[in-house]
C-alpha cells in the first residue's frame, strides 16, 4: 500500500460527509446507501466513524461532475477516468468527485436499470405503505435469473431472500405467463382492459391476466399477440437504459426486437449481432459502491496500491462479493490503527449487501384461481349458515321498466358483475353494459335474482376468481355462488370490528384480495379464507388521496377505482392518481 | 493529488476517444497524467529512453510485466477505466 507524502491523515476520527448532488443513473436512496456502505468498508477495520450531513461544510464533500468541474482536474467523458479524490485536509482536501458521464449502477457490469419491483419481477407500486411505513423507492436491489429487482429495507424477507410488495398494492406488470408484457389498454373478445386483474406465476415468470383472457386449462392469461409489447433490453432480458451510446452512436429506442429463450429483447440497428441473433446493451456500468470505496480510501490518506486485487489498485474491475484486501487493511490501519472490531484474521469480509436475490426465492405460491372452500361440503350449519339451494334463475325480467335509473339519486350500491355495471336501489337494480349499445336495462327485482336479501343493501362485489357475489347490508353479509346462497353472517366473522357500522364499497385486488371500505377506513379481505388481513383497518387517506373520505359507493370498473358521493364520481388509476371527476349519470350510466 | 500551486494543465482526451488515439500519443499522455514522467523529462531525454523508463515504472506499479515496451497488456491497461488520482508523486 502507499500513503501520501507526509502520511497525510485526519486529526479526528468522527468524520462527516455530505453529498452535494446526485447522478440521475440511480435513485438517491440507492446512491446514499452505496456511499454509506463504501464508508463502512473503512469504518469496519478502524476507529473511524462517518456521519452524513445535509448542509454546511463536511470533511468529505462528494459530488458528481463532468469534464471540467471546478478543481482543475477535468474528467474525460465516458470511460477513462471514473473519479478522483483528494487526501485529508481542509477545503477541497478529502473531497471525492465522480464523473457523471459514466453510467453508475450497483455494478453487475450490465447497464441495467432496476425496475422497481420484487425479486420475481413484480412491480412494486410506489409510494406504498408497508407495515405503516411509506416507501417511495427501493433501497436494496439485485438480480435473480438475470432479472433486476428491488426491495425496500422493510419488505426484504431475509429468510426467503427476496423482497416483496405488500399484496394489496401489488402492481403486477401486465403480461402473460412467458413474461411478454401486455400493452394496455388492449381489447380482448370485445372487452377493453387497461390493467390485469388476476396474476400469478408459471415457470418462474410472473404474469397477469384479465378475467376474460385467463385460460383455465392452460392456467395462464395471454395478451393478443399483436399487442405484445417489447421492453427495451437485450436477449437476456436485461432492459437497455435509454439513451445509451454504442460505438459513439446514441440510441433512445430499440429498432429490432424479438424473443430468445422466451425472453423479450430489443436491439438497435447497430447493436444487433446478426451472428448471435441478439442485441445487447453496452456492458459497461460502474459500481458506484466500489468506486466510492476506492475514492474514500484516498480521502482517508491512502494512495494507489500495486496489488492488483486490492481496492486501492487504480484500475476498475467489478468485484462480486467484495472483500477488503489485507493490503488495504494494513494501509488504513497504518494510518488510523485498528477499530474495536475483531482482529481481522482474514480481511474483515465487508461485502456488498448480501446477495439478495441470487438464491431462488421460494416460488411465490402460484395463485391459480382456487374455488373458495366449498361450504356445500360443510356439515356444521348453524341457523345463520343454513344454505338454500335456489332454483336457477332465468334471465331477469324488468319488473318496473318505467322506473328510470337516470332519475335515481345516490344508489345503494354500484358494482361490476361479469363485465356489466349493476346499480342497486330500494330492492331494484339496473344493469348497463359498456359494450352492448342496449343502454340501461331494468329495473329488475333484487328478490327475484337474489332471494333472501334485504331490500336495502350497502355494498356488493363479485370475486373475480370464483365469480361469487358478496352482498353487505348493515353488519351482515351474504355470499351467492351461482345458484346457492350462504348467509346471512355477521361481518365480525370476517374480522371487521364494531367500528364499522356498514360497508360502503369494495375494490377487488390481485391475488384474491378485496378492499372493503367503511367510513374513513378500509380493510383488506382475503376472499379465500374470508378473513381480513393483519394490520387493518387503515385510513383511506393514506393511500387513496384526493377522493372523498365519505364516499357513498366505492367500486372497481374497467380496472379503475371509482369513489362516488352525491351525483359525482372520482375515478382513480391503479397508480392512485385521480384521473377523472364527473357525473355518474352522464359518464357512467350514460343517461 | 494535493493542490500545490496552480494545478498543471492536465491534457485530457474524451475517454471514448482514447481508444482511437495513436498508441504512442496515448502512452505519453497516460504516463504524464498519472505521474510516471514529467514534462521536463519528456522534453530533455531522448523520447525512446525516457518513454522506456517511464513505461517500466508504470508496469512495475500496476503489476504488469516490466518490458519497458508499449506491449498489448500495457496498452490495454492504459485504455482501462480507472481512478483519476496519479499513481506516482504528489
Amino acid at each position: 500500500f502507499l500513503t501520501f507524502e507526509g502520511d497525510l491523515k485526519w486529526d479526528h476520527m468522527d468524520l462527516t460527509y455530505r453529498v452535494i448532488n446526485y447522478s440521475p443513473d440511480l435513485d438517491r436512496a440507492v446512491i446514499d446507501d452505496a456511499f454509506r456502505r463504501a464508508f463502512q468498508v473503512w469504518s469496519d477495520v478502524t476507529p473511524l466513524t462517518f456521519t452524513q450531513i445535509y448542509s454546511g461544510e463536511a470533511d468529505i464533500m462528494i459530488m458528481f461532475g463532468s469534464q471540467e468541474h471546478g478543481d482543475g482536474y477535468p474528467f474525460d467523458g465516458k470511460d477513462g477516468l471514473l473519479a478522483h479524490a483528494f487526501p485529508p485536509g481542509k477545503g477541497i482536501q478529502g473531497d471525492a468527485h465522480f464523473d457523471d458521464d459514466e453510467f453508475w449502477t450497483l455494478g453487475t457490469g450490465l447497464v441495467v436499470k432496476t425496475r422497481h419491483g420484487n425479486a420475481d419481477g413484480a412491480e412494486c407500486h410506489f409510494p406504498f405503505i408497508f407495515e405503516g411505513q411509506s416507501y417511495s423507492r427501493c433501497t436494496t436491489e439485485g438480480r435473480k435469473d438475470g432479472l433486476p429487482w428491488c426491495a425496500t429495507t422493510a419488505n426484504y424477507d431475509r429468510d426467503k431472500k427476496y423482497g416483496f410488495c405488500p399484496s394489496e398494492l401489488l402492481y403486477t406488470n401486465g403480461g402473460n405467463s412467458d413474461g411478454a408484457p401486455c400493452v394496455f389498454p388492449f381489447i380482448f373478445d370485445g372487452t377493453s382492459y387497461d390493467t390485469c386483474t388476476t396474476d400469478g406465476r408459471s415457470d418462474g415468470y410472473r404474469w397477469c391476466a384479465t378475467t376474460a383472457n385467463f385460460d383455465q386449462d392452460k392456467k395462464y392469461g395471454f395478451c393478443p399477440n399483436r399487442d405484445t409489447a417489447v421492453i427495451g433490453g437485450n436477449s437476456q432480458g436485461d432492459p437497455c437504459v435509454f439513451p445509451f451510446t454504442f460505438l459513439g452512436q446514441s440510441y433512445s429506442s430499440c429498432t429490432s426486437q424479438g424473443r430468445q429463450d422466451g425472453k423479450l429483447w430489443c436491439a438497435t440497428t447497430s447493436n444487433y449481432d446478426t451472428d448471435k441473433k441478439w442485441g445487447f446493451c453496452p456492458d459497461r456500468g460502474y459500481s458506484i459502491f466500489l468506486v466510492a470505496a476506492h475514492e474514500f480510501g484516498h480521502s482517508l490518506g491512502l494512495d494507489h496500491s500495486s496489488v492488483r486485487e486490492a481496492l486501492m489498485y487504480p484500475m476498475y474491475s467489478y468485484i462480486q462479493d467484495f472483500q477488503l484486501h489485507p493490503d488495504d487493511v494494513q494501509g488504513i490501519q497504518y494510518l488510523y490503527g485498528r477499530g474495536s472490531g475483531p482482529e481481522p484474521t482474514a480481511p474483515a469480509p465487508t461485502e456488498e449487501p448480501q446477495p439478495l436475490p441470487t438464491q431462488e426465492p421460494q416460488p411465490v405460491p402460484t395463485e391459480e384461481p382456487q374455488p373458495l372452500p366449498t361450504e356445500a361440503g360443510s356439515t356444521s350449519t348453524t341457523e345463520e349458515e343454513e344454505e338454500e339451494t335456489l332454483e336457477p334463475t332465468a334471465v331477469p325480467i324488468p319488473v318496473d321498466p318505467s322506473r328510470d335509473a337516470c332519475m335515481e339519486r345516490n344508489f345503494d350500491a354500484i358494482t361490476e358483475i361479469n363485465g356489466e355495471l349493476y346499480f342497486f336501489k330500494d330492492g331494484k337494480y339496473w344493469t348497463h353494459s359498456p359494450f352492448w349499445k342496449s343502454g340501461i336495462q331494468g329495473a329488475f327485482s333484487v328478490a327475484d335474482t337474489w332471494p333472501g336479501l334485504p331490500a336495502t343493501i350497502d355494498a356488493v362485489f363479485q370475486d373475480l376468481l370464483t365469480k361469487r357475489v358478496f352482498f353487505f347490508a348493515g353488519r351482515q353479509f351474504w355470499v351467492f355462488s351461482g345458484k346457492s346462497m350462504l348467509g346471512p353472517r355477521g361481518i365480525e366473522k370476517l374480522g371487521i370490528g364494531k367500528e364499522a357500522g356498514r360497508i360502503s364499497g369494495a375494490l377487488q385486488r390481485g391475488r384474491g384480495k378485496v378492499l372493503l371500505f367503511s367510513g374513513e377506513n378500509y380493510w383488506r379481505l382475503d376472499v379465500k379464507v374470508q378473513r381480513v388481513d393483519k394490520g387493518y383497518p387503515r385510513a383511506i387517506d393514506d393511500v387513496f388521496t384526493g377522493v372523498p373520505l365519505d364516499s357513498h359507493n366505492v367500486f372497481l370498473y374497467q380496472d379503475k377505482y371509482h369513489f362516488c358521493r352525491g351525483n359525482f364520481y372520482w375515478r382513480m388509476t391503479p397508480r392512485y392518481q385521480v384521473d377523472r371527476v364527473g357525473y355518474i349519470k352522464y359518464d357512467i350510466l350514460q343517461c | 493529488a494535493p493542490l500545490q500551486g496552480k494545478p498543471q494543465a492536465v491534457v485530457t482526451f474524451p475517454g471514448d476517444l482514447v481508444s482511437t488515439l495513436p498508441d504512442l500519443q496515448l502512452a505519453e499522455r497516460y504516463l504524464l497524467q498519472f505521474g510516471y514522467t514529467t514534462e521536463a523529462e519528456a522534453k530533455t531525454g531522448s523520447r525512446h529512453v525516457s518513454l522506456g523508463k517511464a513505461l517500466r515504472k508504470m508496469q512495475k506499479q500496476l503489476g504488469l510485466e516490466e518490458t519497458g515496451e508499449l506491449d498489448a497488456a500495457t496498452l490495454e491497461a492504459m485504455r482501462a477505466p480507472r481512478c483519476g488520482v496519479p499513481d506516482v508523486g504528489t
